[in-house]
């Protein structure tokens, strides 16, 4: 691969070497590539978000957002995989140049930074942000039960101490809340796609209650031609379904507010399990994960490229 | 920096709700201070628990005495991670 870098997309990296790789991402493909700040973390780590634009204003957009689970490294490591594959397919692959040439994608590598910098400095195993909760001793909220969306509902935690702590209420975390005001504000995101990890699930609304969203027959249908693209490439069998169908009923979760927001396709990935490791996944693993997620994550896109609503 | 020496991460294969509702019984006992890496929801998922070391003998035992079928997914957890530490920092050396 030639890079003007030496970053190595086969291995984990600290907070600061990813940033510097967006960096170099917007300087290298500047023609299309910038790099935005959406906020600021709890701890005031800036929120970094690429935009992958060739032009126009306010455009169609698509939402990509990673790690918000901060020890499931493999679906940072997969996003700054999948930043530099847009960057470097625009112009050569044909389907990716059609939809940057119609649409603007929004990529978040590194949702949940303060848990992310905890997981390399103090606990490798901590998922949660790192706000103080008032009146407890335990820090951290669970990010993806704090969305406005069905919150406080079954399937979150009103225990500061759980590691499904939904918050003091929806959107208290200001990781969440950045993006939901990002959101917003740009007012024309089609999909909002976000990677977990792991169980090789593909999952989409609802999971605040175990009801059919309106769109149930496309997103099932998009859900299974994504799954069976990821599998393609190297055999990995993703499971298709509603949160709440294929796990558990679950509240405050990212693509339920999105959903409920008026972004038809939601999806969230639960990343390949090699069976051995859970989230621990081996640097080894970054790149063919990212390769076959890739795959799955182009079907949708492609499908929202040409079903503009 | 927090350590897991003796932390093992187990595979539980649930062949039934009843089983499953046993599971999130013990999700309920904090004093164990289980991890769920997937929690107990439905017999066609795996349930992966991280379990500290000093509570892992009881939770085999708890899981042994139901007659609830596991494996070790990770047998001692800290060697992982040290690995994964040298895997990161060989390639910064490279």
């Amino acid at each position: 691969e030639r890079s003007s870098n030496s970053f190595n997309y086969g291995t984990y990296h600290s907070l600061d070497s990813i940033y510097a790789e967006l960096d170099h991402l917007a300087s290298e493909y500047s023609n299309i590539v910038s790099k935005l700040q959406i906020g600021k973390s709890y701890e005031k780590r800036p929120l970094y978000v690429l935009k992958f634009s060739t032009g126009g204003s306010n455009r169609p957009a698509i939402w990509i957002d990673a790690g918000i689970h901060s020890r499931e490294w493999v679906t940072q490591a997969s996003a700054v995989w999948i930043a530099k594959k847009i960057a470097s397919d625009y112009g050569k692959d044909l389907s990716i140049t059609s939809l940057l040439n119609k649409m603007d994608i929004f990529l978040l590598p590194v949702t949940n930074p303060d848990g992310y910098v905890f997981t390399h400095t103090t606990n490798r195993m901590w998922r949660k942000t790192r706000s103080k909760n008032q009146g407890s001793p335990c820090v951290g909220v669970d990010p993806n039960r704090n969305w406005d969306a069905g919150f406080g509902g079954p399937g979150a935690s009103s225990n500061p101490c759980s590691d499904s702590y939904r918050g003091p209420s929806a959107n208290s975390e200001v990781e969440v809340k950045s993006v939901v005001n990002f959101i917003k504000n740009h007012g024309n995101i089609q999909a909002f796609l976000t990677f977990h990890s792991y169980s090789q699930l593909l999952m989409y609304p609802y999971g605040y209650k175990c009801t059919e969203p309106a769109d149930y027959a496309e997103l099932d249908a998009l859900g299974r031609a994504a799954a069976s693209s990821i599998r393609s490439l190297y055999g990995t069998t993703f499971t298709v379904g509603s949160i709440c169908s294929t796990i558990y009923q679950a509240s405050g979760g990212s693509i339920d507010w999105s959903y409920d927001y008026g972004i038809k396709y939601s999806f969230a990935f639960e990343l390949r399990d090699t069976g051995r490791y859970g989230f621990l996944l081996p640097a080894s693993q970054i790149i063919p994960t990212a390769e076959e997620t890739w795959l799955g994550l182009k079907k949708i896109m492609e499908h929202v490229r040409d079903n503009p609503y | 920096l927090e350590t897991f020496v003796g932390d093992q991460v187990l595979r539980i294969k649930t062949r039934n709700e009843e089983e499953v509702k046993k599971l999130q019984l013990l999700e309920s006992l904090e004093h164990l201070e289980l991890d769920f890496w997937i929690n107990p929801s439905t017999p066609a998922l795996p349930v992966d628990v991280r379990i500290p070391a000093n509570s892992v003998q009881a939770v085999k035992a708890f899981l042994e005495s139901h007659g609830i079928e596991y494996s070790i997914l990770i047998e001692d957890l800290q060697v992982v991670l040290d690995k994964e530490k040298q895997d990161m920092a060989c390639s910064q050396q490279k």
